[in-house]
């Protein structure tokens, strides 16, 4: 889940995508790579100072099935959650080796050890990034099989959708090769302004696969969830928040993924 | 102009106090550190892979008097822009000596340059941050006499402003002690919802003397502006976004500033 232009809901999606496919029974595994934390705090999953987060395996190479926690509202929707000393691994990760292949790693490690213990392994991994292209989200990145991109109907969401292609260009050329752009999703539309409706058809028309037709409305329960510790999904199940996300999800999920 | 947290009129607050105040007379220079280069976009200053910018200030070490360039709508009002490759500058500056200082000392070499030519200096020096705490925003906490805050009134907002107050105090303990909180700017207010009043009510407590009175209210206009490389204070002088900018920029100018 990457843009690195800020506020563009990507922190909404990545929990509120994560938990419609939990809810459709599919095992999913969101990582909160982003410092501010606030995909944490929207599962209630506790990321104070003594709590084990990503840096701990990213920094302190700990096994990263040490610090997921479950989502308490959502059953089978786990969680790897940021510390606040994460603010500081983005200059700390300069120094290590492997520095931008560190998250690929621990995903992979993960999963063998799943395998081993025949226990079942997620469906898919959600990675909540920061609203920047350093080495966090540069982790993510090589580590992904695809991007989705969230995108707001607005004038700067264009300038940085230019920027983000170069850098997913860069990272297919020299570390991920596999790595494709998966989905784009329009955010926070107000159907009333024309500047929402000029953006989206320009990102349509730059890019007609990749965006999906659903769409999510502005909507005030979206912004208060969090506030709750919990997802639209639980907090507001029947709202115009929850449909379009879970539309979203729907079609997301019946696309054809990377292999 | 800081704030982590990603989206919450930044940039926007940035180019339209930056017009404000030169419109009623003083001198300005907004510095764009954002990689995004939104704010040298909204006030017209070409910025292209050719152009120079604030990264050929930092890292290359040109004059900062030679990346200058003047708004062609606001006379008075100047732009240092940023340039696409400063996208790499939080990493290529980790190895470079005075890391965190190399802004501070490029101001003040323009304010030695320009009283050794008895040119006017600027009145204020304003510096548009990326969403995070890395280098780039470190350069303009150690920089700066005061830090302006713009915060929507969201929930994710009250998370990030705790984690910012503590980066704030860890540059005032070591870095720069004269650094002060100038003010905190509630901005793309919406006066229908709940949640936007009491986060608004949670940083009137918290931070009684540094909150503005004037608040920015969501506006149209504001976010279409940009797109035609103008600030809105000359895009629509005499709407709600032009006239609470100005308002704010006024109340702010009035305060008693750090020495
Ligand atoms: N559809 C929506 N309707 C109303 N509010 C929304 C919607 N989507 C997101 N928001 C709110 O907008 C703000 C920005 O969203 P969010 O924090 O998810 O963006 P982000 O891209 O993750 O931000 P950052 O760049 O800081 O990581 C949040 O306060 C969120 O609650
Ligand atoms: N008062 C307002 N009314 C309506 N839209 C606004 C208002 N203020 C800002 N916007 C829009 O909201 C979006 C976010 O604002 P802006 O880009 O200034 O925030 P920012 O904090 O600089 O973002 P970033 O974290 O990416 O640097 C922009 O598209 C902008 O046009
Ligand atoms: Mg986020
Ligand atoms: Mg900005």
């Amino acid at each position: 889940m990457s843009n690195q232009k800020g506020g563009v809901g990507k922190t909404t999606t990545a929990v509120n995508l994560a938990a419609a496919l939990a809810q459709d029974g599919l095992g999913v595994l969101l990582i909160d790579m982003d410092p501010q934390g606030n995909a944490s705090t929207a599962l209630s999953i506790s990321h104070d100072d003594d709590d084990l987060g990503i840096y701990d395996v990213l920094v302190d190479e700990r096994p990263l099935i040490r610090v997921v926690k479950e989502c308490p509202d959502i059953p089978g929707l786990w969680c790897a959650p940021s510390t606040v000393d994460l603010a500081g691994a983005e200059i700390e990760l300069v120094g290590l080796t492997h520095r931008e292949r560190r998250l690929k790693q621990v995903i992979e490690h993960l999963y063998s050890a799943l395998d081993r213990s025949r226990r079942p392994a997620p469906d898919y991994v959600i990675i909540d990034c920061p609203p920047s292209l350093g080495l966090l989200t540069l982790n993510a990145l090589v580590a992904a099989d695809e991007v989705f991109i969230p995108i707001q109907g607005e004038y700067y969401a264009l300038e940085g959708l230019t920027a983000l292609m170069r850098t997913i260009g860069l990272v297919q050329a020299s570390m991920n090769p596999d790595l494709a752009v998966g989905a784009i999703l329009l955010t926070m539309v107000d159907g009333r302004t024309n500047l929402a409706a000029q953006v989206a058809e320009e990102v349509r028309r730059h890019f007609p696969r990749e965006v999906l037709r659903s769409t999510i409305p502005r909507s005030v329960r979206l912004s208060e969830s969090p506030s709750f510790g919990q997802t639209v999904m639980t907090y507001d199940p029947t709202g115009t928040g929850a449909l379009s996300y879970r539309a979203a999800a729907r079609e997301y999920a019946h696309r054809d993924h990377a292999a």
